[in-house]
């Protein structure tokens, strides 16, 4: 098929779930769906300690680098499409 | 693996399921053979028994549904969540819901199941020729009543093999109408429409009266998708029109043009610029199967593994040939495996304690070798010499995991180390005590996943431990391996009762359950584990990755083949001081 050509203006198309979170609001949520962190830990700890503690969490328990920053892998796997069953508590 | 907090399980192992509606994705007969697929796979390796009915409350209700659908845990459009299932119990308990704002296929593109024609419900053969021209997506060329059909092989010229595609001008589903197709216009609500429609609905599917009058006669059907249809946007599942106008240009295929993320769109009106109706043109999609094998083991009360290679790992990923991993196994085996999880304790699951370590049974009796099921030896072994220092040993004849904990095996001792109940190391036990009638040095050992039976190798003699009961000691002849070789060094457990037993260079792949190596091995270590060492003196599976031990050291080999760790058998997996 002939190569695009290099896209045209971007539109922004009616109707797109763009996803306007920042990444640490990314991970916030996430963590905060699938169990890595309680929404109490989220408001009381210090947000830093609370956010690294909970990423090294779930870092270790989907099998990726322990480094409890938000680094590209972590993103990836918070992008990632996967089953809505949290991963920690019930 | 993982179990839900108190090891939540059915109290029956006749199960039932009933699927309460179907996504407009994709014929209903493969969603049905995707489910029945699904639930094999648990059924293969447990007692479980799985029976669809169509009517009346089932153990495991499935539903497809988006955004908010019902429970309370909303869906998020297309990507992201993709399902999920609840774990045994009475209600909402063990049932299993499926975003339908994603693109449901078997993994590879859509799946466009013909109806009628002379191909008997064949699926399209995209792209395929006709009148010389090749086509990727079903056409009305050639007819005259407006109906999309394809071919079923790459050439309708040369072979005339061909059906009609999933359209709403051939048929509808649920609804009330057994399948009629619309009827076009028809009024609802008074005003007339010439398409499917999502109005009067706030679940997103499309419908259509399958009279000409919905408000007079309130007979309607759901709108299958064609294979052109749309995902997500602000249309979803309406079809591609084509050509489409776009800034002004024209297309006639799904282009990225106007995006950044190279993401293939279409308009759903010949006009974008004028109507704005526009979606994502149909990708690899989801494989309904493997998400449904997931949810299901939801479903049978498994929780989330951190094996990346298991089923029950939380994101998807594609595999082409599916294999239940042995963590799966071991896991839906704990709960239903013969007698080796807990027993169903009340007539409705109730949450048991704690979840406890593999329960061992005192003083089982075994039938015959093929029906039992054998529990680990009676008891726990009694440390005969707890002075004897696993930490002081330079190597082990030994290392293997039986039940979950690593044993290491050293002149008629051995240690326990498990990973999962941080017991450090414990030990050293007499291998008499537990293993009556091995000699005292052994070369080899490995617990076979599916049956527990402990195999010891020493020398050219091997012998088989069902709990207490002892087979051997038998030649390793006896499995094909022939006389030049001297001594089994280790083994690896594979999926489907396999398993590979390594001697000097080369390695051979037993079939545990016949107890014969497979034809055409031996064949070189060095062929697929590449970069360990060839002479290793034990070889294990461990956390689902392959050591190889020479000297004091191991190296370490992911699934993949790749050697991803070298290091200390005493600092890294003895975590000696």
């Amino acid at each position: 098929a002939p190569l695009q050509s290099k896209p045209q203006a971007v539109v922004t198309f009616p109707g797109e779930l763009l996803s306007n979170l920042s990444d640490v609001e990314l991970a916030e949520n996430y963590l905060l769906r699938f169990g890595y962190t309680t929404g109490a830990e989220a408001r009381t700890g210090s947000k830093h300690v609370s956010l690294a503690k909970a990423l090294r969490r779930m870092q270790k328990q989907l099998g990726l680098k322990e480094t409890g920053e938000l680094d590209a892998d972590t993103l990836e796997a918070m992008r990632a499409p996967r089953c809505g069953v949290p991963d920690v508590g019930p | 693996f993982l179990t839900f907090e108190g090891d939540l399980k059915w109290d029956h192992m006749d199960l039932t399921y009933r699927v309460m509606n179907y996504s407009p994705d994709l014929d209903r007969a493969v969603i049905d053979d995707a489910f029945r697929r699904a639930f094999k796979v648990w059924s293969d390796v447990t007692p479980l028994t799985f029976t669809q009915i169509y009517s009346g409350e089932a153990d495991i209700m499935i539903m497809f549904g988006s955004q908010e659908h019902g429970d309370g845990y909303p869906f998020d459009g297309k990507d992201g969540l993709l399902a999920h299932a609840f774990p045994p119990g009475q209600g909402i308990q063990g049932d299993a819901h499926f975003d339908d704002d994603e693109l449901w296929t078997l993994g590879t593109g859509i799946v466009v199941k013909t109806r009628h024609g002379n191909a008997n419900g064949a699926d399209c053969h995209f792209p395929f020729v006709f009148e010389g021209r090749s086509y990727s997506r079903c056409i009305t060329e050639g007819r005259t009543d407006g109906l999309p059909w394809c071919a079923t092989t790459g050439s309708y010229d040369r072979d005339k093999k061909y059906g009609f595609c999933p359209s709403e001008l051939l048929y509808t589903t649920g609804g009330n109408s057994d399948g009629s197709p619309c009827v076009f216009p028809f009024i609802f609500e008074g005003t007339s429409y010439d398409a499917c429609t999502t109005d009067g609905r706030s679940d997103g599917y499309r419908w259509c009266a399958t009279t000409a009058n919905f408000d007079q006669d309130k007979k309607y059907g759901f709108c299958p998708n064609r294979d052109t249809a749309v995902v997500g946007g602000n249309s979803q599942g309406d079809p591609c029109v084509f050509p489409f106008t776009f800034l002004g240009q024209s297309y006639s295929t799904c282009t990225s043009q106007g995006r950044q993320d190279g993401k293939l769109w279409c308009a759903t009106t010949s006009n974008y610029d004028t109507d704005k109706k526009w979606g994502f043109c149909p990708d690899r999609g989801y494989s309904i199967f493997l998400v449904a094998a997931h949810e299901f083991g939801h479903s049978l009360g498994l929780d989330h593994s951190s094996v990346r290679e298991a089923l029950m790992y939380p994101m998807y990923s594609y595999i082409q040939d599916f294999q239940l991993h042995p963590d799966d196994v071991q896991g839906i085996q704990y709960l239903y495996g013969r007698g080796s999880g807990p027993e169903p304790t009340a007539s409705t699951p109730v949450p048991t304690e704690k979840p406890q370590p593999m329960p061992t049974e005192a003083g089982s009796t075994f039938t015959t070798e093929e029906e039992e099921e054998t529990p680990e030896p009676t008891g726990e072994p009694i440390p005969v010499d707890p002075s004897r220092d696993a930490c002081a040993e330079k190597n082990f004849d030994a290392i293997t995991e039986i039940n979950g904990e690593l044993h290491f095996f050293k002149d008629g001792k051995y240690w326990t180390h498990s990973s999962f109940w941080k017991m450090g190391i414990q030990g050293a036990f007499s291998v008499a005590d537990t293993w009556p009638g091995l000699p005292l040095v052994i070369d080899a050992a490995f617990q076979d996943l599916l049956t527990k039976r402990i195999f010891f190798f020493a020398g050219r003699q091997f012998w088989v431990f069902s709990g207490k009961t002892m087979l051997g000691p038998r030649g390793i002849e006896k499995l094909g391996i022939g006389k030049g070789v001297g001594r089994i060094s280790g083994a690896l457990q594979r999926g489907r009762g396999k398993v590979l037993l390594f001697s000097g260079e080369n390695y051979w792949r037993l079939d545990v359950k016949v107890q014969r190596v497979d034809k055409g091995y031996p064949r070189a270590t060095d062929d697929i584990f590449t970069g360990v060492p060839l002479d290793a003196h034990n070889v294990f599976l461990y956390q689902d990755k392959y050591h190889f031990c020479r000297g004091s050291f191991y190296w370490r080999m992911t699934p993949r083949y790749q050697v991803d760790r070298v290091g200390y058998v005493k600092y890294d997996i003895l975590q000696c001081p």
